[in-house]
């Protein structure tokens, strides 16, 4: 049985992967002893479904401005084209001749055809959501990077009004995430990074203001308060990094890692 | 997302074809 990296994928392809299963075992259990029964009705509600899925899916291309899912939808959505032809093949077949085993052997072929194409096309959308989270990331991260050239309390005032709904976004898409994965430990690396940037970041915002009053009182211990934001600055890099990393990763990375 | 629906939809539709192919296996076995 294959593993589904979010709860979404998984409610929708986890019922069909256990009946594709169970289909190939009875299949082989009983060959071809009795006649399969006429299929011309649920075959043609696989057929328009599929037809709307290709509608919904190059609607979902052409609105997306994510170049590698325009490259890589586009095939997902032809097999699961090619898969329902192939039903509509047994279909006919069994039609002629309901003990035909090639047809029956088209059947599996297709269900099967479905499943993968249909979770690799969930795959495909799945994987540009996660890209559109990094890149809230990654704008924090380009704010951390700045953070070390902040002089003035005005320029700290507006470093807090571009950094504030960044962090708020990333928080909130993280936190979504995490409550969708099925590998419980990519779930709970998410919440202790996510903890760990939220408490950072009031720290920070407090070293920067520090840093900020010494050099107008002068400027001594300059030195050790920019290295303190340094520091927290960088703590707070590190856990988006890890982050981003995690959130790339599917339960089948982990299991050939392992 | 009206892809996850398109994608339940076709799901739902294989599912019971499945059944639909099964039941008379079933009942021999």
């Amino acid at each position: 049985m294959p593993v589904f990296h979010t709860k979404t994928i998984e409610s929708i392809l986890e019922p069909v992967a256990q009946q594709v299963s169970k289909l190939v075992i009875l299949h082989e259990e009983a060959e071809d002893g009795i006649p399969m029964p006429d299929l011309e009705q649920p075959v043609k509600s696989v057929s328009n479904a599929v037809f709307n899925l290709v509608k919904v899916g190059r609607d979902t291309i052409n609105s997306s401005d994510d170049p590698i899912l325009r490259q890589d939808m586009p095939g997902a959505l032809v097999r699961v084209e090619r898969s329902s032809r192939l039903l509509e093949e047994a279909s006919g077949r069994l039609k002629d001749d309901p003990f035909s085993p090639p047809a029956r052997k088209l059947l599996i072929e297709g269900s099967g055809g479905i499943l993968q194409a249909t979770s690799a096309l969930l795959l495909c959308f799945d994987e540009s959501e996660v890209r559109k989270i990094i890149r809230e990331c990654h704008r924090v991260l380009d704010y951390l990077a700045v953070a070390e050239v902040i002089g003035t309390l005005d320029d700290l005032v507006q470093f807090l009004r571009d950094l504030s709904p960044c962090l708020s976004r990333v928080s909130r898409e993280v936190s979504a995430r995490e409550k969708e994965l099925t590998h419980q430990v990519h779930s709970e690396i998410l919440i202790r990074c996510l903890d760990e940037v939220k408490t950072l970041a009031p720290i920070l915002i407090c070293s920067m203001k520090i840093y900020i009053h010494i050099l107008t009182q002068g400027g001594k211990g300059a030195e050790e308060a920019a290295e303190n934001r340094n520091y927290l600055a960088q703590r707070m890099t590190d856990e988006i990094n890890e982050i981003i990393r995690v959130l790339q990763l599917t339960s089948y990375d982990e299991e050939q890692s392992d | 997302e009206m892809i996850l629906e398109a994608a339940k939809s076709i799901t739902t539709a294989t599912s019971a074809l499945i059944k639909a192919a099964s039941a008379a296996q079933r009942e021999l076995i």
